[in-house]
């Protein structure tokens, strides 16, 4: 029995929308620490990681672990259909092959209930070492997302480059070049608008803009992105959810040949 | 010309 109660449905509408275009269909874990997933996009260059900490939940009940195989489209289309302040409780019977999401007003004046049928998803879980990375970047959301989508409009690849000073943001197409530098700077008005570097040693590297601007629909859930970089690393970039756990972006890097 | 690397380049299976 799985019984997973939050009183905010826009938090897992948000969580669905910055995912469901990156991966088709993931298995949901289910276990004491919480509601996790992990899957890879189709071709195999971005990893998707994210946790819902049981004790963010108003109220978790899972017996046993368990894993739900679901088609992330649909499961966005069923959480569309909440409110935002609604509150949503997710339930599913030992072996059942369907879900409910159950939807309830925040006056109690309405009470919805949606089925989604379950799926047999054979994925391969990864073990991702707890890492020491080279260069750590922490920035507004907002602003990461903007650099992503002008930079897109220009190169197919960005290269992200780190130094004390700052995060330097560069792309090359046939229309020309473009760079951008983000200064490091905490003397701001609103701490979401920091700019935070933590560097061991400079590190530059080369990212396909189409995966990092995928990785910004989930701007919505943080005001701060933590972009971690390592030479022999895929990048890191995180959207922590207070108090819930964290959205996590892995993206390997282009070589040169 | 760049290499895009995978995923399973640097992270193993459980």
């Amino acid at each position: 029995m799985l019984e997973l109660r939050l009183t905010q449905a826009g938090l897992l509408k948000k969580v669905l929308e910055s995912i469901k275009d990156l991966v088709t269909d993931a298995n949901f874990d289910c276990s004491a620490t919480g509601f996790s997933l992990q899957a890879m996009d189709s071709s195999h260059v971005a990893l998707v990681a994210l946790l819902l900490r049981s004790d963010g939940f108003e109220h978790y009940r899972c017996d046993h672990n368990i894993s739900m195989g679901m088609n992330l489209g649909n499961m966005a289309k069923m959480l569309r259909c909440a409110s935002d302040d609604d509150t949503v409780t997710i339930k599913a019977d030992d072996g059942s092959d369907t879900v409910t999401f159950m939807f309830e007003s925040p006056s109690q004046d309405k009470i919805s209930d949606y089925e989604m049928k379950l799926m047999d998803i054979d994925s391969e879980h990864l073990g991702i070492p707890e890492a020491e990375y080279q260069a750590i970047v922490r920035m507004s959301a907002s602003e990461f997302a903007r650099i992503c989508k002008d930079l897109g409009t220009i190169g197919d690849t960005v290269i992200i480059s780190v130094t004390k000073e700052g995060v330097q943001f560069s792309t090359k197409g046939d229309i020309g070049t473009a760079n951008i530098i983000c200064r490091k700077n905490t003397a701001v008005d609103k701490k979401e608008e920091a700019t935070v570097i933590e560097m061991a040693e400079p590190v530059s590297l080369t990212f396909a803009s189409r995966y990092l601007i995928a990785f910004t629909k989930a701007t919505p859930l943080a005001g701060q992105v933590t972009i971690s970089m390592s030479y022999d690393m895929p990048i890191v970039v995180e959207y922590k959810m207070e108090t819930m756990g964290y959205m996590r972006f892995y993206l390997a890097p282009k070589i040169e040949e | 010309s760049c290499l895009q690397k995978k995923i399973l380049d640097y992270f193993e299976g459980d």
